[in-house]
């Protein structure tokens, strides 16, 4: 499984969280405007936060993240 | 198995509820509008609960959480 | 495998009930109105049974749950 | 796998029926108008009978149980 | 894999018969009219016959049985 | 795999035939018009013979068998 | 993985193919008109060859087989 | 995996080609018109040639074979 | 996973690229025009390569090799 | 699981991000105006990243990279 | 998982990638215009890269490789 994040501004940030009994970020991942990421989940990674306006890409659809 | 949420307020509180015998919140995720979060099912989470208003996507379908 | 509930009014109550040769609730969640809980199958509960007014979605299709 | 009830009147009585060698009822479950149950097969269940007024939901498509 | 049966009428009755060298039935349910068995292919189930009007619904259609 | 007939006349007989290097009927199972018998492809059972009028259901389709 | 033939007409004949370094016939199943085999690839079947008027349904489509 | 081929006119030949390191025939199957031929892909028979005039089927799509 | 050509002139090649570390032809097989060859990946190829004039088909579309 | 990206300019780079627990660039290759590159997720890659104009395609869709 | 390359014009080049922790070039297979390669991803090959006038068709979808 995984995800594309494509940043429509400078600094959208992308973090991966740890799977296990805790949750707390251990990468981030910066990207500017235009820029892509497609991340998959994986033994560290259980969840991704994204912070910052993009395009945030699964299987299940789309959206646009960032304050309107 | 994985969902999206994407806030559309500040404040938007995304609970893991734990696998196993007993069912009690391990982690909440806090969101600002905009923001999202795709989280996994997990060995340590079996049920996710979503306070606030967001968008909650699923293979299933959409819903917006948030009182009306 | 999971379902998602919305409630639709104050005081939902989402059981879980036990796998194995028993039938009984080992966990109930109660929800506010509009709060989301996204629920799987798994070791330990194999039915999950839903009282008060809720969208109930499966990958089978939507019921709406609660007294007409 | 697992088959969604809906009460569409009170008394509604999902019967789980044993795997193995013999066939009997080891549990069942009353709804209440409105009520659903989501319930998968098991070690334990391999048949679910159905009785009474409701929407009974599976992959395959949909019945509304109950005398006419 | 499993099948649904509707009896449309009293007395509709639903064999099981037995996997393995031997074909025989090993239980037979007997559904009132409306009255729905949900039922699943098994260790010791490897045929299922239908006996009355009912309809018998499975991922590959669904028929009437019964006499016209 | 299974597949579905349902007799369109007395008389209908479906033979099991025997998996291995040996082809033979290991079982006949005779339906009366309205009958349906649904079967599984099994360890014991890797062909299927229909002889009479009935309604013959797979997942690739359905034909109708008897003499014209 | 299995195909259906039903014969057209009298003396259909369908072949099993053995599997293995060598290919002859371990079987030849003579259908008269309107009966129908149901039949699979097995550990002894790796090719069925069928002579005669009979529609000959798989899961790529149907053809015709027989003289025209 | 198995292909399907019909035989357009006498003659038509079905060529089994080895599987491993050496590509040679190991079986060829005659074919006269509107016979068929159904054959699977097996531990020996890791590619099929067909010629003459026939119908060849698969699950990507079908040829006519033969010389225009 | 298997291909399928068929040469739409003579002398149509289809050449098999060695599995493992190096990469070169084990085997070229000719085919003559209207001559169909159905091929699968394997142990020993992991790559086919198509000269001459042919149909090429795969299961994510078709080609015509060949100058034009 | 891989994705395809082709570049629209020249200079386009492809950066894989390591798997495990750190996440750092463990390769990076750069595809000029028309070139294509087809890669997986592997035991070493779990992210990647594109910078530059390009088309990336993914099974969820595509998106242009680069600054509008 | 395949993917399909047909060279437009001469001298097209179809680099293999290494997987694993190194990433560079282990094959160069050069196609004349019409040639066609159908390549697998494998133990050795985790990437592949095109230069040159092609069409490269994946189960995603079709770019057209070269400089326009
Ligand atoms: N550490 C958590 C991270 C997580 C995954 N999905 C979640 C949903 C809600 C809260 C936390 C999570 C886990 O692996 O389970
Ligand atoms: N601890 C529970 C959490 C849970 C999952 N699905 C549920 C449905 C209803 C109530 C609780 C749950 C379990 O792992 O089974
Ligand atoms: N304890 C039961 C719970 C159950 C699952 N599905 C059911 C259907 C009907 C009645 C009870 C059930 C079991 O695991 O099997
Ligand atoms: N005890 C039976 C229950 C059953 C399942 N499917 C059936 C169909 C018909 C009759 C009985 C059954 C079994 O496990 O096999
Ligand atoms: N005892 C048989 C029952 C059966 C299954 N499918 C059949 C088809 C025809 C006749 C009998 C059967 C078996 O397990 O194989
Ligand atoms: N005994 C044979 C029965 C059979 C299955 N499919 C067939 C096709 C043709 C002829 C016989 C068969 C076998 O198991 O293989
Ligand atoms: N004995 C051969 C039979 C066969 C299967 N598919 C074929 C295609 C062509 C020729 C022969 C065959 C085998 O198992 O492989
Ligand atoms: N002996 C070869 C046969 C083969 C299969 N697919 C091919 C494609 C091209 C050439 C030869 C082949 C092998 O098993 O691999
Ligand atoms: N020997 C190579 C052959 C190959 C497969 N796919 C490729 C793509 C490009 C170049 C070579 C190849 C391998 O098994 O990996
Ligand atoms: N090293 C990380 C790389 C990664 C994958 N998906 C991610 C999502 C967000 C941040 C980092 C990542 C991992 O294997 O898990
Ligand atoms: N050696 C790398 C090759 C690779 C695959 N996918 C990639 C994506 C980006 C960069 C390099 C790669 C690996 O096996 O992982």
């Amino acid at each position: 499984e995984y995800i594309m994040v494509q940043a429509l501004e400078d600094g959208v940030t992308i973090f991966g969280l740890t799977r296990g009994v805790d949750t707390k970020f251990h990468h981030s991942e910066k990207l500017d405007q235009g820029e892509v990421l497609v991340a998959q989940f994986t033994q560290h990674t259980s969840a991704i936060k994204i912070r910052g306006k993009a395009r945030v890409i699964t299987k299940m659809g789309e959206v646009t993240s960032g304050r309107e």
